[in-house]
């Protein structure tokens, strides 16, 4: 079972056109191991990826380096994923 | 649940309980609703589609899907919610009724069952097909890069390791390929409707090429209207417009095939929300994100069934 422990999606509203082209060629730092989930569309518009928790220190780094603002759209998905769960569980104890 | 009155639509169902939920529907509804199946799935799940129908022989026709991409739990809530909702408001909503006595609605509710069962199983985060890659380690196609519109253009990954892997051709998925052959033997499908999520978007095509549809006025126009009656049940704001000029550009897209083959109302939604929660929309949310777009589809199928081509 993949568990996403530490993994954080951050969200990324890049300013301008060249914020907007180094953060397309994200998608394809394969290094980094990114999951976008919400993908460049233009400027102001926000991109949203989940960063594995091994890869977070150099991406965070990666963006402070070329100025792009973040912010922490999701702090740790595992968190998040166990507390769908234990509302799935519960449901379904009530449903039975 | 006994029947479908009991199901809790407030929640998320594991695949066997939306399989089940099919059948209880069909079992009640014997003379309005039906269980096709229109093929198998890479790891031989039924790929079910619920036809709507009150009669008549190969009536023009609506199709909606929801869950090709298997994490976007809401999708396939909102499409639970969906069969229910049709068979409750025939005979009382005149709109929907007029619709179902001249036209069929087709809907797949969990269009990529093998990600779907996989999301409840092994990783919530899976977006893609389950079928495996000669020659890689990686699993899976983008279903929503795998079809003969623009395939392997820009907008879509070569590699089998990316999220948008298109695949290795058009139409190699079996998921895609059964809708494939039902709207090409089908031959009468005037709306098709693709859901996603998330984003709050209503979109057109094309995704490949920036050229414009040659129905684009009108699907414009048609959007702002769905949209308007979206956004008059909560609130929840949306932007429409062609995919590639308010997504990105995406090639080997399900609605620019369709548009291609002659379904003129081609439309792909990316419903709740805009990112608090992304994939992991809280279930409390399920049941007023179906309310709100089903006053979109309703715009988008009434439109459809008023102006036959």
């Amino acid at each position: 079972k993949d568990t996403f422990e530490g993994h954080q999606v951050l969200r990324i509203v890049p300013k301008n056109d060249v914020q907007l082209s180094l953060i397309k060629e994200l998608e394809k730092m394969i290094e980094f191991e990114l999951d976008i989930w919400m993908g460049v569309t233009d400027a102001f518009s926000p991109v949203d990826i989940r960063v594995p928790s091994h890869t977070l220190h150099s991406f965070k780094s990666y963006l402070e380096n070329f100025n792009i603002n973040y912010s922490t759209m999701i702090e740790n998905l595992q968190e998040m994923l166990d507390r769908e769960q234990e509302e799935m569980d519960s449901a379904a104890r009530v449903g039975q | 649940p006994r029947n479908t009155d009991s199901f809790d639509y407030a929640r998320y169902h594991p695949i066997n309980e939306i399989y089940s939920f099919q059948d209880m529907l069909v079992a009640e509804n014997p003379n309005m609703v039906s269980k096709l199946v229109i093929g198998q799935s890479y790891e031989g799940r039924p790929l079910n589609v619920l036809k709507f129908s009150t009669g008549g022989t190969n009536r023009p026709a609506i199709w909606i899907d929801t869950g090709i991409h298997s994490r976007e739990w809401v999708t396939q809530a909102s499409g639970i919610w969906f069969a229910k909702k049709i068979v409750k408001d025939y005979g009382s909503d005149p709109a929907l009724t007029a619709i179902l006595d001249n036209m069929d609605i087709f809907l797949e509710i969990v269009t990529n069952p093998d990600g779907y069962y996989f999301t409840h199983t092994s990783n919530r985060m899976w977006r893609k097909t389950r079928k495996p890659n000669p020659g890689s380690s990686c699993i899976g196609v983008d279903p929503n890069r795998n079809w003969d519109a623009g395939f392997g253009g820009p907008g879509a990954s070569s590699s089998p390791c990316s999220e948008t892997y298109r695949g290795p051709r058009a139409h190699s998925e079996p998921e895609v390929k059964a809708i494939v052959d039902f709207v090409k033997s089908h031959g009468n499908i005037k709306a098709f409707i693709s859901i996603h999520s998330y984003s709050q978007m209503l979109l057109y095509p094309y995704g490949y090429t920036t050229t414009p549809v040659k129905d684009q006025a009108e699907l414009h126009q048609l959007a702002q209207k769905a949209i308007s009656d979206l956004t008059s049940l909560y609130g929840t704001r949306y932007k429409y417009g062609s995919i590639i000029n308010t997504i990105y550009q995406a090639s080997g897209g399900t609605i620019d095939w369709t548009y291609n083959q002659g379904v003129k109302y081609s439309y792909t939604f990316e419903l709740r929300d805009t990112g608090l929660y992304g994939f992991l929309l809280p279930a409390n949310q399920i049941i007023p994100t179906a309310q709100e777009t089903w006053l979109a589809l309703m715009a988008i199928m009434d439109h459809t069934h008023k102006n036959p081509y």
